[in-house]
């Protein structure tokens, strides 16, 4: 039996618009730890990693662990059905075919439930080393988002470098070139509009840009974002979801042949 | 000319 309530119903909203143009089916895991997801994009390019932690759900019900199958598509489909205040419980016993998704209004007068069939993937799971990072970025999520999409319409691909003077974005492409600095910067007035550069050493690298503009519709998620950076790694890119967890996307660099 | 490389290049299989 598995029953899971969350109070603000417009994260799992959020985090469905963040992931289903990225991925097309993935296992939902469900144990003491929380609710969570782990799944690559069909290119084996990009990886997204999922928690939402047991602690943030008003109500949580997991007698054991179980894997849920669905098609993001779908999901987010049905999601997009609920409010935006609504709160949402998702449902399934032992053995079940299916979820059901409830949605309540915060006033009690609408109860909704959707129930959504479940489907066998065969994925396949992958550990995540603890790794040291040559360089960390935490800068707004919107700010993020905005270069991303500006570099988009110059280039396809991004060259991240890190050095002392700051975070510099790079694209170039038959109409002409383009390079964002953006500083570190705290002082602010409000913490999440900082820009902290944390270097242990000098990292300049490659990517797709398509991928980045693919993570940033996590944006709503959080007001910031961290990028960690090491020539030997994918990049992670993170949005702490506030009280309960993150959405991490896990990008392969481009290497000069 | 960039080679773009696999996430299971950098994560094994749990």
């Amino acid at each position: 039996m598995l029953e899971l309530r969350l109070v603000q119903g417009s994260l799992l909203k959020k985090v469905l618009e963040a992931v289903k143009d990225l991925v097309n089916d993935a296992n939902f895991d469900c144990s003491a730890t929380g609710f969570s997801l782990q799944a690559m994009d069909s290119s084996h390019v990009a990886l997204v990693a999922l928690l939402l932690r047991s602690e943030g759900f008003e109500h949580y019900r997991c007698d054991r662990n179980i894997s849920m199958g669905m098609n993001l598509g779908n999901m987010a489909k049905m999601l997009k059905c609920a409010g935006n205040d609504d709160i949402i419980t998702l449902k399934a016993d032992d053995g079940s075919d299916v979820v059901t998704f409830m949605f309540e209004s915060p006033t009690q007068d609408k109860i909704a439930d959707f129930e959504m069939k479940l489907m066998d993937i065969d994925s396949e799971h992958l550990g995540i080393p603890e790794a040291e990072y040559h360089a960390i970025v935490r800068m707004p999520s919107s700010e993020f988002a905005r270069i991303c999409k500006d570099l988009s319409s110059i280039g396809d691909t991004v060259v991240i470098s890190v050095t002392k003077e700051g975070v510099k974005f790079s694209t170039r492409g038959d109409i002409g070139t383009a390079n964002i600095v953006c500083r570190q910067n705290t002082t602010v007035d409000k913490p999440e509009e900082a820009t902290v550069i944390e270097m242990n050493e000098p990292v300049s690298l490659t990517f797709a840009l398509r991928y980045f503009n693919s993570f940033t519709k996590a944006t709503p998620l959080s007001n910031t974002v961290t990028l960690s950076l090491s020539s030997e790694l994918p990049v992670v890119v993170e949005y702490k979801i506030a009280e309960m967890g993150y959405i991490r996307f896990y990008l392969a660099p481009k290497i000069e042949d | 000319p960039c080679l773009q490389k696999n996430i299971l290049y950098y994560f094994n299989e749990d």
